[in-house]
């Protein structure tokens, strides 16, 4: 089964 | 001074709806320009992008930004009591620990106010980057809500493929597999019940049923949902709030096989 990513590292925090 | 007033006081009831089960708190950032709310949930899996802006308000000032922590679920409960030809307005003083909801009914014979406590929520500011997205597919909502549902039975991932001919939905578990192939209409009655397919690449992606199927609690906004994709970038589903704005979801892909 695939694993879930993460947004972390998407979006950067301002 | 912070007041924002909305006669379609049911929008506001049905943006809860579809952010409540994503986000347990969340800070509504008010400005000049209108209201922003972003926030991931608590897995780091999805985020929640939803803009008002102040045009789409009936009657809006806000004299200087103020961020407002709220507790998504006790909001929701407030935004219950509302009717849904309530009209709806939210305010608050310049460092207030609390805002107001003001409901009143069409012939405005019946008021009532509601006070919440804010809370202080430390989220960061999140920048999302400008993407080019290989695919940018348009459908109904009320289909793809379909969709995710029926295949959610098959398994917890849903694998959205698009190319040129059109946009395919496929699950697979114990019990079978699922497809479900939508093409490119041609001329329809309403341009809402279109499927329009903008694709410059093919891309393939996986998704889990469950986040999919939380962001189709949106439905009731729009009649029409866009997809964005492009490899390795989080799926962005749109719904447009009427004139006022728009709640974006972003989700993760599931990786590997």
């Amino acid at each position: 089964t695939p694993t879930q990513g993460r947004l972390d590292g998407f979006f950067k925090v301002m | 001074m912070f007041e924002a007033r909305l006669v379609q006081g049911s929008l506001l009831k049905k943006v809860m709806e579809a952010i409540k089960d994503l986000l347990n708190e969340a800070s509504f950032d008010c400005a000049h320009s209108g209201i922003l709310l972003q926030a991931m949930d608590n897995s780091h899996v999805s985020l929640v992008s939803l803009n008002l802006r102040k045009e789409g308000f009936d009657k809006y000032r806000c004299d200087r930004n103020i961020v407002m922590g709220m507790n998504l679920t006790s909001m929701s409960k407030i935004l219950k009591c509302a009717s849904n030809d309530d009209i709806i307005t939210m305010k608050a003083q310049d460092s207030a620990d609390t805002v107001t909801f003001v409901f009143e009914s069409p012939n405005q014979e019946k008021v009532s106010e509601y006070e919440m406590k804010l809370m202080n929520l430390d989220q960061d500011q999140l920048g999302i980057p400008e993407t080019e997205y290989c695919c940018i597919i348009k459908l109904p909502s009320g289909e793809f809500a379909r969709i995710c549902r029926d295949l959610s039975q098959f398994g917890e991932s849903i694998v959205i493929s698009c190319t040129k001919e059109g946009v395919k939905f496929s699950a697979a578990g114990d019990i079978g597999t699922a497809n479900i192939k939508l093409a490119q209409t041609g001329t329809v009655d309403k341009e809402e019940d279109a499927v329009i397919v903008d694709m410059q690449e093919p891309v393939t992606l996986t998704f889990s049923c469950k986040y999919l199927n939380m962001f189709t609690k949106a439905t009731p906004l729009s009649p029409q949902v866009c997809l964005s994709m492009s490899p390795d970038v989080p799926l962005v589903v749109e719904y447009k709030i009427g004139e006022i704005g728009h709640i974006r979801y972003y989700l993760a892909p599931r990786i590997g096989d």
